[in-house]
Order: C-alpha cells, then sequence, then structure tokens
C-alpha cells in the first residue's frame, strides 16, 4: 500500500509513500 | 515539543502568504502508539491553517484506517506541534 492514495469521505486526501531512509530512527 | 513517536513535516517549502500547507507524517518509534500502525510509509497531506484543526485531520486519518483509534489524540497532538511551530515562524517573519 506504499506509493498509494486515500481520499477520506471529507475530501482530504492521504498520499502514502515511503519514509526517506534518512528520516528513519536507528534502532 | 514533546516525542510523540510520531514525525510531522513540512512536505513542501512554506511561502509563508498561503493559508494552506502540505504536511508529512510518519511513525518514527511504533512503540510509543497504543495501536498497530496501518502503514509504515510517510503520509502526506493538505492542511488549511485557517479553517482546519490537527485534531480534524488526526480524525479522519484513524477513519481511513491509518491508526487505531486509541491513538488519535497523539497524532493529533503531532500535528499541532508542527501546525503551532509553522504559525510562530510566520508570525516571527512578518
Amino acid at each position: 500500500s506504499l506509493n498509494a492514495q486515500v481520499v477520506h469521505s471529507a475530501g482530504r486526501r492521504f498520499i502514502v509513500s515511503p519514509v526517506p531512509e534518512s528520516r528513519l530512527r536507528e534502532p | 515539543a514533546e516525542d510523540t513517536g510520531v514525525r510531522v513535516e513540512l512536505a513542501e517549502e512554506d511561502n509563508g502568504r498561503k493559508s494552506t500547507i502540505a504536511l508529512r507524517l510518519w511513525v518514527e518509534d511504533p512503540k510509543k502508539l497504543k495501536g498497530k500502525p496501518k502503514d509504515n510509509g510517510a503520509i502526506e497531506f493538505t492542511f488549511d491553517l485557517e479553517k482546519e484543526t490537527p485534531e480534524d485531520v488526526a480524525q479522519e486519518m484513524v477513519e481511513s484506517g491509518f491508526f487505531h483509534e486509541s491513538d488519535v489524540k497523539i497524532v493529533g497532538k503531532s500535528i499541532r506541534d508542527r501546525v503551532a511551530l509553522i504559525q510562530w515562524r510566520r508570525s516571527r517573519i512578518r
């Protein structure tokens, strides 16, 4: 479901994309 | 701002004039959430600084299945913290 779009009934569009590697926290 | 484990950033440069901004939200630390988030991707969305509230967005994300109902507050707070910072920077520039 990455790079997916979800449109909420209120009309807002949520675009899902991979988190940039650089932004992932070190475990 | 408190570290909620949910990261919210500007998805594009803020020119300080438009009332609608683009934000991007993702879970940095899933352990901080009560429910299991649906995706581990970044969720990009627009937000109207004048007409909408962070809680609106958080509720819509829960209703869209991204987060569990029990996490609506922490998601709302994460968005609110970032929006407050953007508004503070805008007031400082003005």
